[in-house]
């Protein structure tokens, strides 16, 4: 594994750990799209399908286990934590997750390596997680009051698959060279629905002052 | 001739 790949990895559960962090710490998940966190739950559940079926290393099954298990820790919170869910954005969290579903799964029956069980969700996986984000930077936009923890969060889980970029390029010339285009470039889409967010963010950052999106 | 790839990353 390469530096790249450890440190996108890292990213990813550091972004989790952040916002079970603060979902645990202030009782409160303002500003957190509920959609958002029930599609990750769907794209690791699509794309963890062989996490029983075939082994990697004990380290790719323990971080499949952890993705999965914290995220719908996530979704139980916001939704049956008697504190927690009164504090979500009920009325601002109004992105359809029927919208961005149902065109990945069609596109994951069309465009594909094998027609397998399996591969169909696993590409379906790519392409709901490439646009997984959409409903929670809806969400950041309507947000007059963006936390920090939250502001990072987004900003973590948006470098993360940046990092899958480098750690691509990487393995293409260091490993043999297949050209992988359904992970590719859906990662680039992916780090690409960020590049607006990644921006105010790194200003806010700079200038020490409030994230704010404009609308 | 390259091989596929396992699907090793996460």
């Amino acid at each position: 594994m390469n530096a790249f790949r450890l440190a996108g990895d890292m990213t990813h559960l550091l972004s989790i750990i952040l916002l079970l962090l603060k979902i645990r710490a202030t009782k409160s998940c303002a500003g957190i799209s509920l959609k958002t966190q029930e599609l990750y739950v769907i794209v690791f559940m699509s794309r963890y399908l062989d996490l029983f079926r075939t082994y990697y290393s004990l380290y790719n099954s323990l971080m499949k286990i952890i993705f999965l298990g914290t995220s719908m820790c996530i979704v139980w919170y916001m939704r049956s934590h008697k504190v927690v869910r009164q504090t979500y954005n009920n009325d601002e969290d109004t992105f359809r997750h029927f919208f961005l579903v149902l065109p990945c799964f069609v596109l994951a029956l069309l465009v594909h390596r094998n027609f397998t069980f399996i591969e169909i969700l696993w590409t379906f996986s790519l392409y709901l997680e490439s646009v997984a984000i959409l409903p929670q930077l809806v969400l950041l936009q309507k947000s007059s009051n963006i936390d920090n923890l939250t502001g990072t969060y987004v900003f973590l889980l948006g470098a993360y698959r940046g990092l899958y970029l480098f750690n691509w390029v990487y393995r293409f010339f260091t490993e043999n060279h297949r050209v992988r285009w359904i992970p590719w470039l859906s990662g680039l889409i992916q780090t690409a629905i960020y590049t607006d967010f990644f921006y105010y963010y790194i200003r806010s950052w700079k200038n020490r002052e409030k994230l704010k999106l404009p609308a | 001739n390259p091989t596929h790839k396992p699907k090793d990353e996460l």
